[in-house]
């Protein structure tokens, strides 16, 4: 359960505001499918940062499952990322010194998992996104859109009610893309996990159930998608 | 005039080799229009990053205008770079540490241009791309597509003969990517740059005068688009 009301957050760069992202009321359910478009710089990935527990408002509330997010502090905040959340960064964001497969782990090393069972899991979900065979590359050992794939993978891994994808198929041909938005949807139906995607892909947007746009910070759109 | 002939690139992980380019061959006049397309992984920034000088071959002929590339060392392979291409990387490339103005003027330390003179022309490009409201913003303080359109302007700024561009405009919504292609497009027409982009963008690709594709590190087709 997802309850955004009057979210703002504003950016100071020397003496000038950017208002990125104003007054932004949203509420989704449980097992909802939304995707969110917008031209470049409206706000989008602000908006994900603030979802995924990665920052804080400037003002404005945001309840995730009855909880105040922004009351919370930095611990609070990554053991909800932790548990609920698995976030793919519009820029990947993998570390550079590990392989695929230790960058896929990294979520469950406070889990609790053994080391044999977090090396199971981190394979199966390399192999959902079809990159088994690159489990020993490192990210400059990849490609664009191998290293994205892998950034899904361990959005994955931990079996996340909620996933909050920024634009994961922009690096990734129209089959692979597909693949992945596949893959994406049978979680949503299967298993009930919250699906949030940012993409500037029309395609990607209508296989979603629900579709947000942001202009310029604000919300200026929020409709269900005609099937 | 670019002249490719029968190029490879292999890469070895462990004890695995990987084919990343085979036996690749292509001419290419002045003034050519020309999109690169294929899955991904089948090895257009591989040939991307040989094609601009960043990394030499494993084995086969790259000569442009008439100089054999994958004979020269270090040194010449960063004067040609620097004379004669632009290149917008997959990733960006961004130092994070420099505003965007200060990354646009990066190619032109050594062109013997004063202070003056290199940030009006760094202003001009930034307003190409539609960032000069951004000059002063860092990588960090900037959206994806802004992040990605700073390197274009990056790429365009020392006026260079050769366009390489890898996935321009992955991360840019349609219409912010249809500006980038138009100024593009603008360059080849009246300016007669060269330009080659990969992409997964049909739409993309429809707009260049040539498509090339590749699968599995080969050359799979090398066609005229119908216009
Ligand atoms: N740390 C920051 N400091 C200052 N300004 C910022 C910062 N982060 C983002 N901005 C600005 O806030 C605005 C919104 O950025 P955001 O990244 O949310 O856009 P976006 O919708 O994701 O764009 P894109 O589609 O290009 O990825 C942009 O104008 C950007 O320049
Ligand atoms: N430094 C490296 N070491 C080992 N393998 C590499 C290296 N760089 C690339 N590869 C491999 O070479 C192949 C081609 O990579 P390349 O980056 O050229 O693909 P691409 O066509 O640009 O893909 P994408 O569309 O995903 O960006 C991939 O299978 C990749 O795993
Ligand atoms: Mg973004
Ligand atoms: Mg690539």
């Amino acid at each position: 359960m997802i309850e955004v009301s009057n979210l703002s957050k504003l950016y100071w760069t020397g003496l000038i505001e950017v208002k990125a992202l104003r007054d932004v009321s949203i509420m989704m359910g449980d097992g909802e499918y939304v995707s969110i478009m917008g031209p470049s710089g409206s706000g989008k990935s602000t908006l994900m940062n603030l979802l995924g527990c990665l920052d804080t408002p400037s003002s404005g509330s945001y309840r995730l499952d009855g909880q105040e997010v922004s009351a919370l502090n930095d611990d609070g905040l990554a053991r909800i990322r932790n548990r609920k959340i698995g976030f793919v960064f519009q820029t990947f964001n993998l570390l550079p010194r590990l392989t695929s497969i230790a960058n896929v782990e990294l979520p469950m090393i406070y889990s609790g998992l053994n080391r044999k069972d977090r090396k199971e899991k981190a394979i199966a979900a390399l192999e959902k996104v079809g990159l088994a065979d690159r489990m020993l590359h490192r990210p400059n050992e990849l490609s664009g859109g191998q290293t994205q794939r892998v950034a899904i993978a361990r959005a994955l891994v931990n079996n996340p009610s909620i996933i909050l994808a920024d634009e994961p198929t922009g690096n990734l041909d129209r089959e692979t893309g597909r693949d992945i938005i596949n893959l994406f949807q049978k979680l949503n139906l299967e298993f009930g996990v919250t699906l949030i995607i940012v993409t500037h892909d029309m395609e990607v947007g209508r296989s979603s159930k629900r579709l947000i746009q942001l202009v310029d910070g604000r919300l200026v759109k929020d409709e269900k998608v005609d099937t």
